[in-house]
């Protein structure tokens, strides 16, 4: 599952 | 967005001046291994467009200015070689064994990415080196860097912003770790772009 806030940042 | 000003920033000095004086090659190839080790999920991890069409700005803009610097004809004779002396393995097997034992996942991915972020935090020392050795300091690579830094700081906001405004939004102490200690290390050169910016008067860093 997305972790939200982990690797969604450049 | 601040973090491509910079890029353009820098792109715009060496397109235009045909120039790389003041800029150091070991700060943009450890760019590029930063950006090449973080974006290993490019093609399998999907987030959004933007986030899509910046990792490929990212990496083929510093892939771009490594050939400037390398390649090009007149670019090439303006790099100062000689005061750009710091040598890459200095950071980059620290950082690669602070990777392999901080971490939150024991992956090859997690780990490059984890080794990623460490090496972004640190990848500017070779560039503040050079800037000391460097007497003239155009205002492009002075703003170039101030970009570089205030990106990393910008972050530190963002990350307050979504810990206290975001339902999902889980703790990330090893990037925000790495972003406090990639903030600090601008801290000198902020106070010396401020001092200079407030007086009207040339960049320059005491030796």
């Amino acid at each position: 599952a997305q972790r939200t806030g982990s690797h969604d940042e450049l | 967005m601040t973090h491509l000003a910079s890029i353009c920033l820098l792109l715009l000095k060496i397109h235009t001046m045909k120039s790389c004086a003041g800029v150091s090659l070991k700060t943009q190839e450890l760019y590029a291994l930063v950006f090449v080790t973080r974006y290993l999920d490019l093609f399998s991890n999907f987030v959004s467009m933007y986030n899509t069409i910046m990792k490929i700005i990212f990496l083929s803009s510093t892939f771009g200015i490594i050939w400037y610097m390398r390649g090009h004809k007149l670019v090439r004779q303006s790099y100062d070689k000689e005061q750009d002396t710091f040598r890459h393995y200095f950071l980059v097997i620290p950082c690669m064994v602070l990777a392999l034992v901080i971490h939150s996942k024991f992956t090859l991915l997690e780990v490059l990415w984890t080794f990623s972020i460490y090496l972004e935090a640190v990848a500017i020392l070779p560039q503040l080196v050079l800037l000391q050795r460097t007497r003239n300091i155009d205002n492009l690579t002075g703003n170039y860097i101030f970009c570089l830094g205030a990106y990393r700081a910008l972050y530190l906001l963002n990350w307050i912003y979504r810990y206290f405004m975001e339902k999902n939004y889980h703790a990330q102490w090893i990037t925000w770790m790495a972003g406090m200690i990639q903030t600090a290390i601008y801290a000198d050169f902020f106070y010396y772009y401020f001092k200079s910016w407030k007086k009207n008067e040339r960049l320059k860093l005491p030796a």
